[in-house]
């Protein structure tokens, strides 16, 4: 299953998402392809610590049969990763002049669809040709949300994205509660109200405000090699549990 | 002075620093301008309700002499806006193909220079042509840092993107720590050390985690108009004092 982690407003946890379900996947015997889609490369952190000679520029531009050649192994066992760099900015500009610039990502997958169970992409925070091409590739789009600003505004121009680009009117999206923090009773009252009518699109498991999670992303490494036990790993397995069983279409 | 509000890395405070020291210059008679660099608009949502005429986009890419046609007063005294909207991100495409694409702003901004005493320029979480344009425009290069992962890092990067940009190698810009949550002792510990060789940038200011604020933007308010005595409130007041009372270049 490809999976979008997308959301364009900005530190709702999508790095920390892909990161840590690309862990629990692995964790659970499914060979898992990482493919860090974010010029700031902050999923990569956490899984490659070299100069990668090929990166997720050359996983867009170049042929769907040389894919592979930037793909890439990491010491996580089942976790494999296509590298973000910087210079994926510049490739995002050039890419808006190529043909097919929308299904790039989605031609270079599907080349490699045999070799992984299950595929994540970190996505930047904007609606732009990269997350298109997440879009597009995706057999479920998945949408981190925080309690907090935007957070429906935003998920509605997404939705609406989605479909034009993938012509459908069902589109495979569901909402990931994220950050929550059972403190601020207010904020969750009123951002309950707002997430009403996507009620049957938010995932039951939530992931909760948990400094671990933090801490293992300054740390640069996925919670299960940073703290087991904490409120953060065992967020992460719940999640990775429930989109196991998830069928889709809705 | 115009202040430009930037850093790559999403959710770290941004819009809400750009919407409340708005509000904040304001207070203390500064007739102040707003400008809403972001397709996702949330400044613009705190200050504006209707479907603007013109707007960010005919700002930067009219003449100089029609810019002041894409400033709208606000109901908030000494505030006025450029408000955005979402087709700033097919502008942001077409100004990569424009003659001097990355000074627009900034010649927008002269055109205005006399009226304004504060601009205070909200911009996306990307490093792309709309935060150049900021970067360009800028007497200040603000950058609110949340202790937390990539912060240095995307910080290194931005100054390096500013230093091309202006040619200059003594960029003028200060961090705001943004977000500070006293309890987190650990991570705070960490960013200390991180944040180490940019000491001297750091303003004394720190703008501490504070629910008012958060519920102040859910609520689409600067926290003048929300909770005038909270933490929030007082924190962004010390911060505009100590802003009015800076002298750059360093
Ligand atoms: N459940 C959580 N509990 C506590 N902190 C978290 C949690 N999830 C994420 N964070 C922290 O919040 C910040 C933003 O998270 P993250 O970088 O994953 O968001 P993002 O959506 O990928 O951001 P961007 O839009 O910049 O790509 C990071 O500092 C991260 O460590
Ligand atoms: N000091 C604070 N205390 C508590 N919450 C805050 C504080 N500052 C900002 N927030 C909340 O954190 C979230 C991110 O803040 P904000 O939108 O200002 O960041 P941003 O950098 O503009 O994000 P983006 O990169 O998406 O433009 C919002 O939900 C906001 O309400
Ligand atoms: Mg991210
Ligand atoms: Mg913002």
């Amino acid at each position: 299953m490809i999976i979008a982690v997308t959301n364009a407003k900005g530190g709702v946890g999508k790095t920390t998402t892909a990161v840590n379900l690309a862990a629990a996947f692995a964790n659970r015997g499914k060979k898992t392809l990482l493919v860090d889609l974010d010029p700031q490369a902050h999923s990569t952190r956490c899984y490659f610590r070299s100069d990668p000679d090929r990166d997720i520029c050359d996983f867009i531009m170049d042929r769907p049969s040389q894919a592979h050649r930037a793909v890439y192994p990491t010491d996580y066992s089942n976790v494999d990763i296509v590298p973000a760099t910087e210079r994926l900015s510049e490739t995002a500009e050039l890419l808006s002049t190529r043909i097919r610039r929308e299904e790039r990502l989605h031609r270079a997958l599907v080349a490699l669809a045999d070799e992984y169970k299950m595929v994540l992409i970190d996505c930047p925070p904007s609606l732009g040709i990269l997350t298109y091409n997440a879009i597009n590739a995706a057999d479920l789009i998945l949408v981190p949300v925080q309690p907090a600003v935007g957070a429906v505004v935003g998920l509605e121009s997404l939705i609406e994205t989605a479909q034009e680009l993938r012509d459908e009117d069902n589109v495979p999206y569901r909402i990931l509660v994220t950050m929550l923090d059972l403190r601020t009773t207010y904020t969750n009252a009123i951002f309950e109200q707002l997430i009403e009518e996507h009620r049957r699109r938010v995932l039951k498991t939530v992931i909760h405000k948990s400094e671990a999670l933090n801490q293992a992303n300054l740390a640069a490494k996925p919670i299960y090699s940073f703290s087991r036990s904490s409120r953060g790993a065992e967020d992460y397995d719940a999640l990775c549990e429930e989109l196991a069983r998830l069928r889709i279409p809705t």
